[in-house]
């Protein structure tokens, strides 16, 4: 199974807080404004 | 010239029987290739037309196309809705968790027995504070348990499935835009959510309908208050349908319809999370947001393993999957789950109606598509939900972050 998200944010304050291929768990902060 | 002409000797010779050949062989090779591509051609178009795509990759992909996976899939299903015998239940488990690497010390139910089959097994709940919500209010969290494939910006509309294998975005969540939650044109009333005190806050800052934002006063009446018809009341007043679907049909020509407003310093972004055999295989909502419509695209059911995402382009545009659409804090959100062979069915927590993996929706896509054939029309190959709420500044289902919205079942 996958999901893909797909969402609009600032173009300046978006920062990613994962790296491809990590493991992550739900709650866990892909990223922030 | 005519003495010139007259005094040219011309000797006559035959062709060697190999250069006519080659010329003729040529030609002939020439005019199948044209054929042929224009049969191609026609072909991808009549495809199009009926909302089938025609698969191109290695053997395996073509051999895979061949089988009909969502029969497999429901027979794989049943089998393991099957109650399993009380003692081999532990160790049945105990083995799937060893190979599948399934943490069994964060399952809800100590006791493995109370689980009768590896179907309610693999939909297993956590226990409570075993997922604590990232503190950060302003982070996205992450929807499931599992590993992130490939994120980032989308880049003149199309979605990078892993390095160096795009589709575009108008395949993965429809190509046109869905009808305003002002107008629905079938409505479906999901189970009462309380109001997110946080996209409460957001929307009286704004509301934006398909990337076309309009200010909350459009939604009040010329007194400043709010128009407040009954849930069920599908009287909406005309001025703003009709400034809503105008802007709409403004917007379309030139740009894609989920494409931010030139306007806004906004870009949309993506991230794919793969959600291995052993994971906890409910998801979440990953911020406060606003579900308008739901699209469910009845399309094949593919593996979605790391190694097919790589061989198998478009693959997520081809598997069944549920897209969701909707707006959170800063404008357009869509939260698409995608069904695999393995898994079967996608629930949805907030809409009892939804049936995926089914052969009724099976039929009902394909009938839907000859229906759009015989009004000569192209078939969109989704069939849509609008969701009302019943707060009609919402306009849809709101949710809160870290919600749980759903999961994924076998069969």
């Amino acid at each position: 199974s996958t999901i893909v998200l797909v969402f609009e944010a600032p173009k300046d304050g978006w920062k990613w807080e994962v790296k491809r291929g990590e493991r992550v768990k739900v709650g866990q902060a892909l990223g922030e404004v | 010239l005519r003495t010139a002409l007259n005094r040219t000797r011309i000797q006559w010779y035959t062709i060697p029987v190999g250069v006519g050949i080659a010329f003729l062989g040529s030609v002939q090779f020439y005019r199948v290739n044209a054929r042929e591509k224009a049969l191609r051609e026609e072909g991808e178009v009549e495809d199009a037309r009926r909302g089938r795509h025609r698969l191109s990759g290695p053997w395996q992909v073509q051999i895979m196309s061949t089988l009909p996976l969502k029969a497999l899939s429901r027979l794989w299903g049943r089998f393991n809705e099957l109650t399993i015998p009380y003692y081999l239940r532990v160790p049945g488990f105990k083995l799937y968790s060893y190979i599948f690497g399934v943490n069994l010390s964060e399952v809800a139910e100590a006791d493995l027995h109370t689980y009768p089959n590896l179907a309610s097994f693999f939909y297993r709940t956590l226990k409570p504070g075993s997922r604590p919500l990232d503190p950060n209010p302003n982070a996205v969290l992450s929807p499931a348990d599992g590993r992130v494939i490939q994120f980032g910006t989308i880049e003149a509309g199309e979605i990078e499935q892993v390095k160096g294998v795009t589709y575009s975005l108008s395949a993965l969540l429809g190509s046109r835009a869905p009808t305003p939650p002002s107008t629905p044109t079938h409505s479906r009333s999901p189970s009462p959510e309380p109001a997110n005190p946080d996209v409460v806050a957001a929307d009286e800052e704004f509301a934006r309908v398909n990337g076309i934002s309009y200010s909350l006063p459009n939604l009040l009446t010329g007194d400043g208050k709010k128009a407040s018809p009954p849930a069920s009341d599908q009287s909406i007043p005309s001025s703003l349908t009709s400034e809503v679907e105008v802007s709409a049909d403004l917007a379309r020509p030139t740009s894609p319809w989920w494409a931010p407003a030139a306007s806004t310093k906004t870009t949309l972004y993506y991230a794919v999370v793969y959600l291995a055999p052993g994971d906890y295989h409910r998801f979440h909502s990953p911020v406060a947001w606003v579900v308008q419509s739901r699209r469910h695209f009845a399309g094949e059911l593919f593996s979605v393993s790391p190694w097919l995402q790589r061989t198998l382009p478009g693959l997520f545009t081809l598997n069944e999957r549920v897209v969701l659409l909707g707006r959170w804090r800063w404008g357009f959100f869509s939260y698409t789950p995608v069904g695999a062979t393995n898994v079967g069915s996608i629930v949805l927590n907030f809409d009892r109606e939804l049936r995926t993996n089914s052969l009724l929706t099976d039929t009902a896509a394909d009938k839907a598509a000859a229906e759009a054939r015989e009004r000569g029309e192209a078939y969109a190959g989704f069939s849509e939900a609008q969701y009302a709420s019943a707060s009609e500044v919402l306009g849809g289902n709101a949710l809160r972050r870290g919600e749980e919205m759903g999961g994924f079942r076998l069969g």
